[in-house]
């Protein structure tokens, strides 16, 4: 899903 | 989180720890660019901009605090401590590192995925991770001999960021979608800044001597 953006990484 | 990602947490957290024991067990910081742990502040407070808006995890906040908190402790240690400071090489750290901030920040307003303010900043502390290194790089290089523990320090940094070359390629394939170009781009680019010095690393260890890096 597109809304996997990197966000949820550091 | 898959285990690439995990190990490149680990392994940039173990630098800063190496960091953190350098500076604390010798109470030195000889060999350690102050500007590049000035660009690593920066980098994290300008990429956790969401730390209070978005909450993925314990462990994503926990890590975002620890490596906010952690950069902001060695820059004050680097600065303000009274013995460390003593032992900082400002002659050899002379490394224009502004520059690298206004050139993240005008790549930043030209290349991003949406024009808002998180997204430009997200951005920019990408890009200046990427090229954050080399006043640390210069500096060694100027400095000839090497401590270990500094070695080990650059040498963990360095490998973290070819883990996440690594996880982006795995996410490519099971989250098919995946499409930030802007990261993996930098992240080969910061990967790659670091190839020297792992070849005299790894001679220095396989020859069991001294890392020595060429004038």
């Amino acid at each position: 899903t597109e809304g996997a953006s990197l966000k949820d990484e550091l | 989180m898959n285990i690439f990602r995990f190990s490149g947490d680990m392994t940039h957290l173990i630098s800063i720890l190496v960091l953190l024991l350098k500076i604390y067990a010798t109470k030195s910081c000889s060999g350690i660019s102050l500007k590049t742990q000035e660009l690593y502040a920066l980098v994290f407070l300008t990429r956790y901009l969401n730390l209070f808006t978005e909450f993925f995890s314990v462990y994503n906040t926990v890590m975002k605090l620890v490596f906010i908190g952690s950069s902001l402790v060695i820059v004050w240690y680097m600065r303000m401590h009274r013995v460390v400071k003593l032992s900082y090489d400002k002659e050899l750290d002379t490394f224009r590192h502004y520059f690298l901030v206004v050139a993240s920040f005008v790549l930043a307003l030209l290349v991003h995925e949406k024009f808002t303010f998180q997204e430009i900043f997200w951005a920019f502390s990408i890009y200046l991770e990427a090229i954050a290194i080399l006043p640390q790089l210069v500096l060694l290089q100027r400095s000839g001999n090497v401590d270990n523990l500094t070695g080990q320090y650059v040498f963990f940094l360095g490998s973290y960021r070819a883990f996440y070359i690594l996880n982006w390629i795995y996410r490519y394939f099971t989250e098919n979608h995946f499409a930030r170009l802007i990261s993996c781009i930098s992240g080969l680019v910061q990967t790659a800044l670091y190839a020297d010095f792992f070849y005299y690393y790894f001679i220095s260890w396989k020859n069991n001597k001294k890392l020595q890096l060429p004038a």
